[in-house]
């Protein structure tokens, strides 16, 4: 009685009614069932104090802290229809999330609105979503190349050099195109994107995505201005605010690939909305 | 010019990474806008050229558009959807599919009228539900198109209306929208989202 079950599908997600939490995913075709969480956190820019680097245009460099999580409990606002539903939440002034599941889609598609992102307490953030699933991957995860193959991750290694760890969050970071996933024995979870980001698996069983940063410093790497735009009205000016959609699936081992290329062109070309007023019987209409 | 110079901009890897001081930033952002408006125009003479009757695709004008897209859609700016529907015309809806495969997807345009009734091309009602704007999209719309457009919104739409298409391969197919006869009626055309009581 405490979980609120959402989706006119296959594809199913509860939430906890107290907290408001993400707690599971579960496709009632494939039979795949993933506990899961999901939120918003910031990693706070470093300011050079450290060791002279500071995060920046080029450079993604955390402070040494862990991330701030923007919020443990999110109220829940609960649209259903008979074509899709939608669960609305506010994780804080300036994050905003509409998650949708449709009838004939089996994956769902998370829009966020994140920004202005405050700097009034002088700290640079960096807001990342996570996504925390029980699954045992091993320290493995994949991030695709240029959108093309998904190429094998390691946490903390490479292949062809001994790695030495100096930046555990951003040595692990990877640029994402189309998307990235993980999996365990049985499992697979994807997540696309539809944009250029960064994403990582910090643990085993998570994955972030970087979805929008301000910071307050520059990295000396040759911009020489600190990331900070804004947009202006009437000559007042704010932090930029940022929307967009991600995509999560849900998996049996070896079955996402085939959801991964067909969602990701679907994601890269979606259909072109094209309006007027003309009279009906002007028109061919297929 | 334009589209040449967005096509330029989109491969330096300063835009590409937004490792560029702000004023250069907005300067791409400008240049980039113009291309895309400009491909926006030969998206829309080319449809017009394929859906016109009559009209063989030698002998269509391709500056003659009848067609508007919908940039900032995602913050439900979209003024072809909030103009009044004229007497007897109906908001025409064209749907095309660049991809090589059948696709059915549900799409959503902003409305101000929770009335109206969605019809394929061969005149069946197809099934649509509407929900509320909420209050972060209707901000974002009003500071966003005052800040790039210059423009205070008028009246701004209210509902989202979705519904259902179904698009071939590489083609279109044409969605109508109109008022509904009488009031009321939209629930027998389309289902009115409502807040879990929870």
């Amino acid at each position: 009685n405490d979980t609120i079950e959402i989706g006119p599908g296959n594809l199913k997600l509860s939430y906890s009614s107290t907290s408001g939490q993400l707690k599971r995913i579960y496709n009632s075709k494939t039979g795949v069932d993933v506990p899961i969480q999901q939120s918003y956190l910031w990693y706070g820019s470093s300011d050079g104090g450290e060791d002279g680097q500071a995060s920046g245009a080029y450079i993604f460099r955390p402070n040494g802290a862990l991330p701030t999580v923007v919020s443990r409990s999110v109220p829940l606002k609960v649209i259903r229809g008979s074509l899709l539903d939608e669960v609305h939440q506010q994780f804080s002034p300036w994050i905003y999330q509409v998650t949708r599941l449709y009838k004939d889609k089996e994956h769902a598609e998370v829009e966020f609105t994140i920004g202005p992102i405050p700097t009034n307490d002088s700290v640079g953030k960096e807001v990342i979503t996570q996504l925390t699933a029980n699954l045992a991957t091993d320290k493995v995860f994949y991030t695709d190349s240029n959108g093309r193959d998904f190429l094998k991750r390691v946490r903390n290694y490479r292949e062809d050099w001994n790695l030495t760890v100096t930046q555990p969050e951003a040595g692990n970071y990877y640029p994402l195109n189309l998307g990235i996933f993980t999996a365990d024995k049985k499992s697979e979870l994807s997540v696309l994107v539809d944009r250029a980001t960064g994403g990582a698996s910090i643990k085993d069983g998570e994955l972030e995505l970087m979805l929008h940063r301000r910071l307050l410093v520059d990295d000396s790497r040759g911009v020489g201005e600190a990331l900070d735009e804004s947009v202006c009205v009437n000559g007042t000016c704010e932090g930029l605010t940022v929307r967009g959609n991600y995509y999560v699936s849900i998996n049996q081992l070896g079955a996402g690939a085939r959801w991964r290329r067909t969602t990701g062109q679907e994601i890269y070309s979606p259909l072109v909305l094209a309006f007027s007023h003309e009279k009906l019987e002007d028109w061919t209409a297929s | 010019y334009g589209l040449g110079d967005a096509l330029g901009i989109a491969q330096h890897h300063d835009a590409v990474t937004g490792t560029a001081k702000q004023h250069t930033t907005n300067d791409y952002a400008k240049r980039l806008a113009i291309g895309a408006s400009e491909a926006e125009i030969m998206v829309n003479s080319a449809l017009s050229c394929l859906t016109k009757k009559n009209t063989s695709g030698s002998q269509c004008e391709l500056k003659d558009s009848v067609f508007r897209q919908c940039q900032l859609l995602n913050i439900s700016f979209c003024p072809p959807t909030e103009e009044d529907i004229p007497q007897g015309k109906s908001l025409v809806v064209v749907v095309y599919n660049p991809l090589g495969w059948n696709r059915t997807d549900i799409v959503k345009i902003p409305v101000t009228d929770a009335n109206l009734i969605v019809e394929d091309s061969l005149g069946n009602s197809i099934e649509a539900q509407y929900a509320s704007l909420d209050n972060v999209t209707i901000n974002l719309r009003n500071y966003y198109t005052e800040a790039y457009l210059g423009q205070s919104p008028k009246e701004v739409p209210k509902y989202w209306l979705h519904f259902q298409v179904s698009v071939p391969p590489l083609g279109w197919n044409t969605y109508f929208i109109s008022k509904a006869a009488g009031k009321g009626n939209n629930r027998r055309y389309g289902y009115f989202s409502e807040d879990n009581p929870q």
